[in-house]
C-alpha cells in the first residue's frame, strides 16, 4: 500500500 | 533526502537551466526537439495534480513548480516567440509524438497501483517521461551537428536519470517498505536510452573533440 506523502520524488 | 537524490534534482535543474539560458540569452533552439519539450510539459502538466492538494516540502513545491513553468515556457518560446521559432529545426523534428502519448496512456490505463483518476495520470506521466527524450535524440542523430549547449543539456538530463537510479538502491536500503516497480522499470529504461548518447559525448569530451554522433 502507498502511504500518504509516499509520493516525495520529482 | 539523501546526496543522490539532491544531485539528481540539481543536474535536472541544471539541464532546464542550461536549456532556458540558449533560447533566452542566445534567442536560439537549435538542435532541441519541440515534440520532447512538449512532452515534458505535459510529463509535469499530469504528474503534480497533486501541487495544491498534497503538501510534502517546501522544496517539493518549489522544484514542481519551476518544472511546470520552465517546461511551459520553453514550448511558448519555442512555438511563439519570433526569433526562437526562427531557429526551430522543424523539417528534421518529424518524430510523431502520439505514437509515443498513446501506448502510455494505454499501459497506465492497464498497469498503475491505484485505478484513480490522479494515480493513473501519475503512472502516465512516469511512463511518458521514460520515452520522451527518444525525438530528441532522434533529432540529434539527424542533424549531427551539435552545439555545446544542446550537447550538455541532454548530457545534464541523463545524468539526472543515472543520479535517481542511485537514490532508489540507496532508499531501498535505508527505508523499510521502498519498493516501486513502476518507477524503477520505467527509470532504467529511460537510463538505458541515454547509454548510447553517454558514450559518445563521453568520447568526444575525452578525446577533446566537436560532438558528433555517428549516423
Amino acid at each position: 500500500i502507498r502511504l500518504k506523502g509516499e509520493k516525495d520524488e520529482l | 533526502m539523501n546526496a543522490f537524490r539532491l544531485a539528481g534534482d540539481m543536474t535536472h535543474l541544471i539541464s532546464v537551466l542550461v536549456l532556458l539560458l540558449k533560447i533566452h540569452t542566445i534567442k536560439s533552439c537549435a538542435g532541441i526537439s519541440l515534440k520532447t519539450q512538449e512532452l515534458y510539459a505535459l510529463v509535469f502538466a499530469t504528474r503534480y495534480l497533486d501541487i495544491f492538494t498534497d503538501f510534502i516540502s517546501l522544496y517539493n513545491t518549489v522544484m514542481k513548480l519551476i518544472f511546470l513553468g520552465s517546461s511551459f515556457s520553453i514550448v511558448w518560446y519555442m512555438r511563439r516567440h519570433k526569433l526562437v521559432q526562427r531557429s526551430y529545426d522543424k523539417d528534421h523534428d518529424t518524430f510523431r509524438h502520439q505514437l509515443l502519448v498513446l501506448p502510455c496512456l494505454i499501459l497506465a490505463l492497464l498497469i498503475h497501483e491505484q485505478f484513480t483518476f490522479k494515480e493513473v495520470m501519475w503512472t502516465f506521466s512516469i511512463y511518458l517521461e521514460a520515452v520522451a527524450i527518444l525525438p530528441q535524440l532522434v533529432l540529434l542523430q539527424r542533424t549531427r551537428n551539435i552545439d555545446n549547449l544542446t550537447g550538455q543539456y541532454v548530457f545534464f538530463l541523463g545524468a539526472y536519470r543515472s543520479l535517481y537510479i542511485l537514490n532508489w538502491i540507496y532508499r531501498y536500503f535505508t527505508e523499510p517498505h521502498y519498493v516501486h516497480w513502476i518507477t524503477w522499470i520505467s527509470g532504467l529504461v529511460q537510463t538505458l536510452l541515454y547509454a548510447d548518447f553517454f558514450y559518445y559525448y563521453i568520447s568526444s569530451w575525452k578525446n577533446n573533440v566537436k560532438l558528433t554522433l555517428p549516423a
